[in-house]
Parts: C-alpha cells; sequence; structure tokens
C-alpha cells in the first residue's frame, strides 16, 4: 500500500520552463551562439534553435556545431523573417501581418520550420480571400 | 505502475520565475 502514489503533472511546465529560457535570451545568459542577420546580431540558445529548426538541427547536431559561436543569416528583403521567427521559438507565438508573412514564410522556408511554413502558407491564402 | 493510482493536475505554477529585465 505504501508503495501507490500519485503522479502530479503541472499542466504548465513547458510554457514555464519557455518563458524561463526567453527571459534568459532576453538577458544574454548563456546564449551560446550569435545569429548575424543582415549585420545585425542576434543571440540565442542552440538547444532551443537545434529543437525548433530543421536548418539548425543540421548545423549544430555534430561535434563541429559545438564550436559555431557566429553564424551568417541571409540578409537582403527575407531578413526580417527571422526575428519573428525566434520569438515563436521562445514563446509559441508567431506574428504575422500582410506586410510580413513573405519575409517570414521566406526564413522559415530557410530554416526548415515546415509547420510554421504551413501557417505562414495558411494566413497568405486568407488574406487573398474576399 | 509501479504503484502510480492518479494522475492529479496542478495548474499553477511548476517553476520559480526569472525575474524580467528591468
Amino acid at each position: 500500500e505504501g508503495a501507490l502514489g500519485y503522479v502530479r503533472e503541472f499542466t504548465r511546465h513547458s510554457s514555464d520552463v519557455l518563458g524561463n529560457l526567453n527571459e534568459l535570451r532576453l538577458r544574454g545568459i548563456l546564449t551560446d551562439v550569435t545569429l548575424l542577420v543582415g549585420g545585425q546580431p542576434l543571440r540565442a540558445h542552440k538547444a532551443v534553435l537545434i529543437a525548433c529548426s530543421g536548418f539548425f538541427y543540421s548545423i549544430f547536431r555534430g561535434r563541429a556545431g559545438v564550436g559555431v559561436d557566429v553564424l551568417s543569416l541571409p540578409g537582403g528583403p527575407e531578413a526580417r523573417g527571422f526575428a519573428p521567427l525566434l520569438d515563436f521559438m521562445y514563446t509559441s507565438r508567431l506574428r504575422l501581418s500582410p506586410a510580413t508573412a513573405p519575409a517570414v514564410l521566406a526564413a522559415a522556408t530557410y530554416l526548415q520550420m515546415e509547420h510554421v511554413v504551413q501557417a505562414c502558407h495558411r494566413f497568405i491564402q486568407a488574406s487573398y480571400e474576399p | 505502475h509501479e504503484g502510480v493510482v492518479a494522475t492529479v493536475k496542478e495548474a499553477g505554477r511548476s517553476i520559480h520565475e526569472i525575474p524580467r529585465e528591468e
């Protein structure tokens, strides 16, 4: 009888962890890579990037990825799509507007974030409908 | 299931909150 017990499931644990990781990012605590996007530095945690993006998975998964401190991503008109994606990784919220959706779509395609790509397609498609 | 008889949901915060950047 003494072995019987309960599992206590903290239902908001994943969002609490993600929220703390986002705060660590904003404060630059334990961030271990700088993404250069059009010359603009974005600090992040490799562990979060690799968990969210197929592109980062292929970059960081091997031993060679440990030594990558700075990573240049494509600049140009697509560059403004990267910051919303980084925010999404750390918050689960994807900010889209008709003006930014094409850039976010391009960045998500580059980063191999298929589900975000699909969400962008749905958003763009819906914005064309009357 | 190793003596587990029930799952109890905890709706409150699960970990400490890192202070927000000022």
